[in-house]
Formats: C-alpha cells, structure tokens, sequence
C-alpha cells in the first residue's frame, strides 16, 4: 500500500 | 512526520553541508568521488520533478531545493573549481555499470509505470548504490581524510535512520513502500563496513586507513 500522498518522503 | 525521518532529513543535510564546506573552506577536493556526486545530483534531479507538479508543505518543498541546489555546487566545485584537486586517477569506478541497469529495473520493477514514477523509482534504486564510487576510491587510496569520513558517516546514518521511519509508518499509519525500504536496507548494508571503520578509527581520534 503507498501512502496517502504520492511520494510525501525526501 | 516523525522523529527518525526529521533527524534523517537533518542527518542528510549535515552531511551535504559537511562536504560543500569542507570543500569550499580547503579550496580541495582531494579524496572526494566527484562520480559519487554526479549520481547523487542525479538523484535528487529524477525525485524531486514532482516539485513541478505537486505541493506537499513548505519544509518539503524547500528541503529539495536545498538539496538540488548543494548537490550541483559540489559537482560545480569539483569538475571546474577546484578540479586542480580532483583526483581523477582513483575515482575510476564505472558507473554506467550501474546507471544502465538500474535504468533498466525502474522499468520492470515499480509502483506505476507513468514517466514521474518511473523516474522516482530509477532514483531510489540509484541512491542505494550512488556511494559506491566513493568506497571504491577510499579503498583505492587506502585513506580518508576525517572530515571526508564524517560527511560518509551522516549519509549513511540518514538512510538508517529512515529505514527506523518506515517502521514508524508501518506501525502507526499503515504505510509502507517495499521499493524504498529495500533499496534503503541495501544502501545502508553498503555503509556497515564504514560504521564499523568509523566506529572503531575515527571516533578513537585515529585517522581511517584500511590496510593496502
């Protein structure tokens, strides 16, 4: 499962 | 956000700061991979194209400048400032052996096959073994100096600690993302052979030698 946002990490 | 990833932004940013000043204020770049640098500038410049097309909070958005922008200047530094000093003949290590199937497995191997993500994901794969050229010339020149070792040491201390953070997600958000995590287990196993270097040379007051 990917998180809510796209890529929200650096 | 939590606790691992902010010290982990934080830890890399020590690191990138280390470098640039280390390099700046030694006008030299002896004992630096600029190849290192190169991939880590192409890094951050196939992640951070989602700076064109989303907002995700202003710490985000500006950390990624931060990052493009230092990544660049170090390369700047290396190839036209101080290239006196760079020492070309131990930094030898061919990465297209690395950027090549690397470009490759972003394209089987990711969450959605769309250009911004399949760009995302050639980077994650790439930063895990972007610091490769940097050992291999360390262990070519059987040296570092010691702040070259601290700089290694906050880059490889970033990645653990972010690995800390998916477990953190995991645990309390139910997030996880298998393309970063193992990229990051990998990249951070490059590192242990360092830590252990680092761990029982440098934090002794001695200078890291490996045996020749």
């Amino acid at each position: 499962m990917i998180g809510r946002t796209k890529h929200d990490e650096l | 956000m939590n606790i691992f990833r902010l010290t982990g932004d934080l830890s890399h940013l020590a690191a990138i700061i280390i470098l640039l000043l280390k390099i700046w204020k030694t006008r030299s770049c002896a004992g630096i991979s600029g190849k290192s640098q190169i991939l880590f500038a192409l890094v951050f410049t196939t992640r951070y194209l989602d700076l064109l097309t989303s907002f995700i909070s202003l710490y985000n958005t500006s950390m990624k400048f931060i990052y493009i922008g230092c990544a660049y200047a170090t390369v700047y530094m290396i190839y036209a400032k101080f290239k006196a000093t760079y020492d070309g003949n131990h930094d030898t290590f061919r990465v297209e052996f690395l950027v090549v199937p690397i470009g490759g497995l972003a394209f089987l191997v990711n969450h959605d096959f769309s250009p911004l993500e399949i760009l995302w994901t050639f980077s994650i794969y790439l930063e895990s073994v972007a610091i490769l050229p940097q050992l291999f010339m360390i262990s070519k020149t059987g040296e570092a100096e010691t702040i070259t070792t601290h700089y290694l040491f906050f880059l490889g201390l970033y990645r653990a600690l972010y690995l800390m953070n998916w477990i953190w997600r995991f645990y309390f958000e139910g997030f996880f993302d298998m393309i970063a995590i193992v990229a990051g287990v990998v990249q951070t196993i490059l590192y242990c052979d360092f830590f252990y270097l680092y761990v029982t040379k440098v934090l002794k007051g001695k200078k890291l030698s490996l045996p020749a």
